[in-house]
């Protein structure tokens, strides 16, 4: 573990308490797109598999319960308790246009062509484009509630913030996972756009607004 | 084939 992991997780898990907190207090998921949250719960619940046979160590174990929960407890949220708030008009990004070609590509390119490795590696490849369409929901409404934008910057430094954490590996430790980091750059890449926007308008007071 | 490393990885 380094401290750019560290805080990359923290802001990972500061980015889904974030949501879960703005969908209980407002008691609305308006301007949430519950596909992208139906995608992350599809991410952890296919990457930590090996939650029970693979210990790794306490932080590992309680993280990957946390990330599992939460994502499910969002998406109940969206779609079960605050249904009535849930904007489907505006969520509409063919996801089966992003499952498909990533479970594909998990077949063609992978490190072991095991059923687990392979579930790994299409939650890697899902979880590179799984913002995708909450981007482009956000691009039809044209704006974003501002605790949806700080939800998004701590969400986009998470993995921005692995990259760094691939690099330290690769140069102390030797260690780096092509698979990992290549979706990790796409991840990443993803949101610059957002990250723009976010520090010339969400960071000077005004609301997150697309050129429509 | 050794364990991936990046399985200690979230």
């Amino acid at each position: 573990m380094n401290v750019f992991r560290l805080i990359g997780d923290l802001s990972h898990l500061l980015a889904i308490l974030i949501l879960l907190w703005k969908i209980w207090k407002t008691r609305s998921c308006s301007g949430i797109s519950g596909k992208s949250q139906f995608l992350f719960a599809l991410v952890f619940t296919t990457r930590y598999l090996d939650l029970f046979t693979n210990f790794i160590s306490p932080y590992n174990t309680f993280m990957k319960i946390v990330y599992i929960v939460c994502s499910c407890v969002t998406v109940y949220f969206i779609y079960v308790k605050f249904k009535a708030t849930y904007d489907s008009n505006h969520d509409t990004f063919r996801v089966e246009f992003l499952v498909v070609p990533v479970g594909g590509l998990a077949f063609l390119v992978n490190h072991d062509f095991t059923p687990l490795e392979i579930l790994w590696t299409f939650s890697i490849y899902l979880e590179s484009v799984a913002i995708l369409p909450q981007l482009f929901m956000i691009s039809k409404t044209g704006e974003a509630e501002t605790i949806t934008s700080h939800y998004l910057f701590a969400l986009g430094a998470y993995r921005a913030l692995y990259i760094v954490n691939w690099v330290y590996r690769y140069y102390f430790e030797g260690f780096f996972d092509l698979i990992a980091i290549v979706a990790g750059c796409v991840q990443t890449i993803l949101y610059c756009d957002f990250f723009y926007l976010y520090i010339t308008k969400v960071l000077q007071g005004k609301k997150l607004s697309l050129p429509a | 084939k050794d364990e991936e490393p990046s399985k200690d990885e979230l």
